[in-house]
């Protein structure tokens, strides 16, 4: 994917000719404009799509995401799982799984699948899994009420009740928002302290407002 | 063979090219 030096770059160049504005090209720009023009240092960006199911329920699932992890911002330090060594098996199974879907059955497993699979790489993927019915859970209640979410401090999404928030915080976030947007919400993670910003709130508004 | 849906396939592509980039970028020997 292209860098862009400004979030209003990356929405000039991701804007489409036609009326596919939701594609995956255009969302993978602005979740990576997003939090790699950002001052703060968020692990990754999510973008829950709004859809309905078949009893015409609204539903957030899965659009597109964008992991960046711990390391990539220059700090020196890696960030270690806590988790056990079972653990460390299950996940590097799962990702070989995961890795064969993609590539084939057949192909050679390499060395990206049987390192270490960090505690925040672990939330991101499990996230592609999850979905969030009429208003339910953090995200879904972004859009429900129309305004931000931003839970900052382990403490606060530890005993939050929305259980994804306190699965953020089992997994080292420390700092889960949810903003809503166009057909959908954009959340950021982070294992950084981050409070709110209306910096972040107009990226998020010059990026992800299609319209 | 499961099937994934085309936007977590894409998703997990680049998830796993970004993680092999992050991966070569703290190897201390070259590759």
């Amino acid at each position: 994917s292209a860098s862009f030096s400004t979030p209003a770059a990356a929405a000039a160049a991701a804007q489409p000719s036609d009326k596919t504005m939701l594609n995956q090209e255009t969302l993978q720009q602005r979740l990576q404009a997003l939090i790699e023009g950002a001052r703060e240092s968020w692990t990754y960006a999510i973008f829950w799509q709004s859809s309905y199911d078949y009893s015409g329920a609204s539903v957030l699932g899965w659009g597109d995401g964008y992991y960046i992890g711990e390391e990539d911002k220059g700090k020196g330090r890696m960030k270690n799982s806590a988790s056990s060594a079972a653990e460390q098996e299950h996940r590097k199974k799962v990702l070989r799984e995961l890795n064969s879907l993609i590539a084939g059955p057949s192909s050679v497993t390499d060395d990206a699948v049987d390192e270490e699979v960090t505690d925040t790489e672990w939330f991101f993927l499990v996230s592609m899994t999850q979905s969030f019915v009429n208003g339910s859970g953090l995200p879904g209640q972004a859009l429900f009420n129309g305004s931000p979410v931003w839970v900052a401090g382990s403490e606060r999404l530890g005993t939050s009740p929305c259980e994804r928030a306190r699965q953020g915080q089992v997994f080292g976030l420390q700092t889960l928002v949810c903003i809503p947007s166009a057909n959908g919400v954009v959340e950021l993670g982070s294992t950084e302290l981050i409070f709110q910003s209306s910096d972040l709130m107009n990226k998020v508004k010059v990026l992800f407002n299609f319209n | 063979q499961a099937e994934l849906p085309i936007a977590r396939r894409h998703s997990l592509q680049r998830f796993f090219e970004k993680r092999r980039d992050r991966l070569v970028s703290k190897s201390p020997y070259p590759t």
